[in-house]
């Protein structure tokens, strides 16, 4: 566990924990999408299945089970709470991303480190995870105000996955056998996605205006 | 125990 790699969690662990808050104290997901965070809950429920059969250490079974009920409870919220449901714009969150379900899972059977259905399915939410703030990035493009919640939210979610490009170099070099080419290439690929929106959260925290994304 | 090839990254 290096400095880079705990960070990254951390930022993933706050943005959920963000997300959390937001929808629990103001009964509110106006500006979250719904088909983010099923995505979400997919990714963690494919990538955690070894949850109980490969024990790491207390940390990571404990961080799995956080990410898991997290993910799965915002998804809860956002289709059943009666409150919350409400709040969910489901004219604007109309991103198909079950078109991104299929050529991911695909990708995994084809590009994997090994045949078998665990790294497999391994393999299928590291993809997933690349792609998946894809329906929420267009929704805030369309919704265009951006609350700053939400703003936070992809921000800390484009953070831990920078900090763990950090740590991915920083294991190269200090592990000799440490190479997970599907893995990095995902993770770049998932980051660079967040890079325009990075550009215009430091304009508006620059110019302290409002964070506006062009259409 | 970390094995070779179980990932020990969240």
């Amino acid at each position: 566990m290096n400095i880079f790699r705990l960070a990254g969690d951390m930022t993933h662990l706050a943005s959920v924990l963000v997300l959390l808050l937001k929808i629990h104290t103001i009964k509110s997901c106006a500006g979250i999408s719904l088909k983010t965070q099923e995505l979400y809950a997919l990714v963690f429920a494919t990538r955690y299945l070894d949850l109980f059969t490969d024990y790491i250490s207390l940390y990571n079974t404990l961080m799995k089970l956080i990410f898991l009920v997290s993910s799965f409870s915002i998804v809860w919220y956002i289709r059943h709470h009666k409150i919350v449901r409400r709040s969910y714009d489901k004219d604007q969150d109309t991103f198909r991303h079950y078109f991104l379900v299929l050529p991911c899972f695909l990708l995994a059977l084809v590009i994997n480190e090994k045949f078998t259905v665990k790294e497999i399915m391994w393999t299928f939410s590291l993809y997933l995870e690349a792609v998946a703030i894809l329906p929420q990035l267009v929704l805030l493009q369309r919704t265009r105000n951006i609350d700053n919640l939400t703003g936070q939210y992809v921000f800390l979610l484009g953070a831990y996955r920078s900090l763990y490009i950090l740590n991915w170099i920083y294991r190269y070099f200090t592990e000799p056998h440490y190479v997970h080419w599907i893995t990095w290439i995902s993770g770049l690929v998932q980051t660079l996605l967040y890079a325009d929106f990075f550009y215009y959260y430091f304009q508006s925290w620059k110019n302290n205006v409002k964070l506006e994304l062009p259409a | 125990v970390v094995t070779g090839d179980s990932h020990d990254e969240l």
